[in-house]
């Protein structure tokens, strides 16, 4: 039995709105490009966390259609579990019609009791879609209700405005210079190839290359535990009680970019971008993660990357963008 | 044409719990770690 749910989101910034339903209920959820399914805790779910939550019922929903498919996704050391249904999504004014998602029954557990969403939009591949359930941005295409088979993020530093997630084009006024366009290397995640990651021109980690995954879900820049640490120890960062990398906040002053190649593209982050600033405090943008890495390196790439970074996702021709935001 | 959703951003689950003083009960029992998001490593072969 999981006692925890949804680690993977605990420190998740970014939200939008979505409506599933006739007439429409309404939903937050993480727009996730390292998933690939929608779900959102239903009126079947009896859960302490989705009681405070908003639920969808699908007995208010006169376009609703059930499925006797059950739906099961896990998120670290937990899981939600749920089943699959049909009805009308609405995503930034799209009506994206027959949309497949999950309807959540039980997700255990005290974490989710807290979380600032109540759902999860997943816009990687369908090659990694629990129970090949056809993910949104896929049903919008297959539906002809955008115009590219793209979309693009934008994620800013502001507090309350100014992030948005754009489906079927890109809109060139959030970037500078031009976008450099990266392949993707395997179709299940945004997965890209990564050069070398490097300070002072001096390789600190995947000295020959490595995976990287682009993922908004994730907040922090995630690597191998042996890298990061090097990375911590290197920029000043030393681990607190609740497992951040505290930082004195004057290093933003003093500390050089870490540079990602990719593609044979260099893009720096600055010590501005990589240390995150809250109040009088500071911690580092960077975090350990333990994966079996016998097949090399892997890197995600969060949101403190993507913040520097405009990302377009481009589904057409299976490659991803990157431009100065 | 594009379609832009907008996005807010909020407190996260962390600071949230942080405030709540339940954080520190969550760690001593898990050690959250990103890369269980992920599947499996033969999802990573390029």
């Amino acid at each position: 039995e999981s006692t925890e749910s949804l680690e993977n989101y605990l420190d998740t910034e970014y939200f939008g709105t979505i409506s599933i339903g006739t007439p429409p209920q309404e939903f937050t959820v993480i727009f996730d490009t390292g998933s690939s399914n929608l779900w959102v805790p239903s009126t079947y779910c009896h859960s302490l966390a989705c009681a405070l939550h908003k639920r969808f019922n699908p007995e208010d929903s006169s376009t609703y259609q059930a499925t006797s498919k059950t739906l099961s996704i896990t998120y670290g050391t937990g899981s939600m579990t749920g089943i699959l249904g049909y009805d009308t999504v609405k995503v930034a004014g799209i009506e994206d019609t027959n949309q497949i998602f999950g309807l959540s029954k039980t997700e255990p557990g005290l974490f989710f009791l807290f979380a600032p969403f109540d759902g999860i939009l997943g816009l990687a591949y369908p090659s990694i879609s629990a129970s090949d359930a056809t993910p949104v941005f896929d049903n919008m295409w297959n539906e002809g209700l955008v115009s590219q088979d793209l979309f693009s993020v934008y994620l800013s530093s502001d507090e309350q405005k100014g992030s948005v997630v754009m489906f079927g084009g890109i809109d060139s006024s959030y970037y500078t210079g031009s976008l450099n366009w990266v392949p993707v290397s395997h179709e299940g995640y945004w997965q890209i190839t990564m050069d070398s990651i490097t300070i002072n021109g001096e390789t600190i980690a995947c000295a020959d290359s490595c995976q990287a995954v682009v993922d908004t879900g994730t907040s922090l820049l995630a690597g191998p535990t042996s890298a990061i640490s090097s990375i911590q120890s290197y920029i000043g960062a030393s681990e607190n009680l609740l497992g951040e990398g505290t930082i004195s906040c004057s290093a933003i002053d003093s500390l050089p970019d870490v540079v990602f190649t990719i593609n044979g593209v260099q893009y720096p982050l600055p010590a501005s971008a990589y240390i995150l600033q809250e109040d009088d405090d500071c911690i580092s943008g960077f975090e350990g993660m333990n994966l079996d890495t016998s097949t090399g390196e892997l890197w995600i790439l969060g949101d403190v990357f993507i913040r520097q970074y405009f990302t377009v996702f481009d589904r057409a021709n299976n490659q991803v963008g990157f431009a100065a935001a | 044409v594009v379609h832009k959703v907008p996005l807010v951003k909020k407190k996260s689950l962390r600071k949230n719990l942080i405030e709540k003083g339940l954080l520190q009960d969550y760690l001593k029992t898990h050690s959250p770690n990103p890369a269980s998001k992920y599947f499996p490593k033969d999802a990573f072969a390029s």
